[in-house]
């Protein structure tokens, strides 16, 4: 493991506490998509089958379960926590899931590395992660209020994507056979969504302003 | 995964 891959991980889960301490605390989800979290959980879930069959160390053991287990209680309080769920900004998050689950899949069938159940499905969980952070980026520029907690959530996990960037590259000139276009195009695409998102960031930063996104 | 696998990634 290289201190690109590790800087990743660890904005990673810093995004996820983040936004748990936004729930458990505040007891507020308000911003929050529930359409981006569900696709999350979907993305571990289809990516993660193998926990049980493939070891690779504790550690990533470890961090999938911590994956695996945010992303279904994030969305179980936003579903069903008789205080969370109220704050749920359920009129402004219509994002359809389908729309983006349909062609993620479409694309896993026709273009994998393998063609075989679990490799089609981690495929699939690639691609719906690309575009999972869609529904949260439209509820944002919805809703326009963007509290400071929401912000940093989306920062960090535009953060963690960059590290992975370098981590491949590092990865990439120091390993060999290490090719992964896949992965790679995928990521890419998922790291660029946040420009956006992250042009504002830095403008409110810089300005010391709060952070607000143009109509 | 083997040695230049991308499964060992999260």
């Amino acid at each position: 493991m290289n201190i690109f891959r590790l800087a990743g991980d660890m904005t990673h889960l810093a995004s996820v506490l983040v936004l748990l301490l936004k729930i458990h605390t505040i007891k507020s989800c308000a911003g929050v998509s529930l359409k981006t979290q569900e696709l999350y959980a979907i993305v571990f879930a289809t990516r993660y089958l193998d926990i049980l069959t493939s070891f690779v160390s504790i550690y990533n053991t470890l961090m999938k379960l911590i994956f695996l287990g945010s992303s279904f209680s994030i969305v179980w309080y936003m579903k069903y926590h008789k205080t969370v769920r109220r704050t749920y900004d359920r009129d402004q998050d219509t994002f359809r899931h389908w729309f983006l689950m349909l062609p993620c899949l479409l694309l896993a069938l026709l273009i994998h590395e393998k063609f075989t159940f679990f490799e089609v499905l981690w495929t699939f969980s690639l691609y719906l992660e690309a575009v999972a952070i869609l529904p949260q980026l439209v509820l944002l520029q919805r809703t326009r209020n963007i509290d400071n907690l929401t912000g940093q959530y989306i920062f960090l996990l535009g953060g963690y994507r960059g590290f992975y960037i370098l981590n491949w590259i590092y990865r990439y000139f120091t390993e060999p056979h290490y090719v992964h276009w896949i992965t790679w195009i995928a990521g890419l695409v998922q790291t660029l969504l946040y420009a956006d998102f992250f042009y504002y960031y830095f403008l409110s930063w810089k300005n010391n302003k709060k952070l607000q996104l143009p109509a | 995964p083997k040695n230049g696998s991308a499964k060992d990634e999260l």
